[in-house]
């Protein structure tokens, strides 16, 4: 069906796939929240957390992993290192970004002479 | 500043490098348009380095290719649809370079004025993306063109000291490039945005 036999549709709606993220401010180390998996999820696929084993997905459980990887997602990001998902840490996370890694492994940073693992 | 594992770069006997768009049937910018922001974007980088770039027609002849794709696309990293994702690009000497075709991409014109809540500035996320097909990282420097993210309604082309110092020294310097604009020298971090032009 072309798009010209719907002339009135209304454009498509506002999406941001992180904007869920927001709902997990204020979380931090012992927490158990619903969406923690898919903070988890973003958290890997920049670097901060290494990828869950093979069948298995990530746990809504805020663990010392979730801490480590958030105070090192807010010193690459000149925010305050306080292991909690306060609002300017989550917004930082829900800003549009390249889909590039910043972190591999926990074990160099944005602010290191090179960022290991994948090259994409 | 920072560089992928090994500093990959493009060969001593590679500098003068040429990109395709191959892919561009998924945008709605035509391909005067389309060539006019790639070539600005790359200017950025050669004026700053030994490097040069050109466009070509073919694909087969291109270093770089770039296209805009949605979701899934062959690489293993799907795009995600309107914002969070944007583009990747991959270091020297894979040349491919993705955008989510799925954004609402604004090519011409005042991108601080775009009425979309969902505007995100072409050039100035191509300026990024050409940094990784040149072998640079992330950088922890917020007003750096490599810095990994970008408000929507935001414009931030101008290499910043940070980037010119990393590009420079994998490649060299270019003897006439004059410098760092003021406002990305560092120190005072600016952008030209919208009023209240947040990520969404």
């Amino acid at each position: 069906t072309s798009a010209s036999a719907f002339p009135d549709l209304p454009p498509p709606p506002f999406v941001n796939p992180w904007l869920s993220f927001q709902n997990l401010s204020g979380c931090h180390m012992g927490d158990e929240r619903p969406g923690l998996a898919d903070l988890k999820d973003y958290l890997s696929h920049f670097g901060y957390l290494p990828s869950p084993p093979p069948f298995s997905n990530f746990s809504d459980s805020f663990d010392e992993e979730l801490d480590a990887a958030i105070r090192t997602y807010q010193r690459n990001f000149g925010l305050n290192v306080t292991g909690t998902l306060d609002p300017s840490t989550v917004d930082q996370m829900i800003t549009p970004r390249c889909g590039v890694a910043d972190v591999i492994n926990g074990t160099s940073t944005m602010n290191s002479s090179f960022t290991r693992g994948r090259n994409l | 500043f920072a560089y992928f594992a090994g500093n990959p770069t493009w060969p001593p006997l590679k500098r003068d490098l040429k990109y395709a768009l191959t892919a561009t049937s998924n945008t709605a910018i035509d391909k005067a348009t389309l060539s006019a922001v790639f070539a600005r974007a790359f200017a950025r980088w050669s004026a700053a380095t030994t490097l040069t770039f050109a466009e070509t027609e073919s694909a087969s002849d291109a270093d770089v290719t770039i296209g805009f794709y949605y979701g899934a696309h062959g690489d293993g990293e799907p795009f995600d649809g309107v914002l969070g994702t944007l583009a990747h690009a991959f270091s020297p000497t894979d040349g491919r370079f993705h955008l989510d075709a799925a954004e609402a991409w604004v090519a011409e014109g005042d991108v601080t004025r775009a009425s979309s809540d969902t505007a995100v500035d072409l050039e100035s996320v191509a300026v990024h993306e050409i940094g990784h097909l040149l072998g640079m990282g992330h950088s922890a420097v917020a007003e750096a063109v490599m810095y990994p993210t970008i408000k929507t309604r935001t414009r931030k082309v101008d290499l910043a000291r940070d980037d010119v110092e990393g590009i420079q020294q994998l490649y060299g310097s270019n003897p006439n490039f004059k410098g760092v604009a003021p406002s990305t020298t560092g120190s005072s971090p600016e952008m030209e945005t919208s009023d209240g032009g947040g990520g969404g």
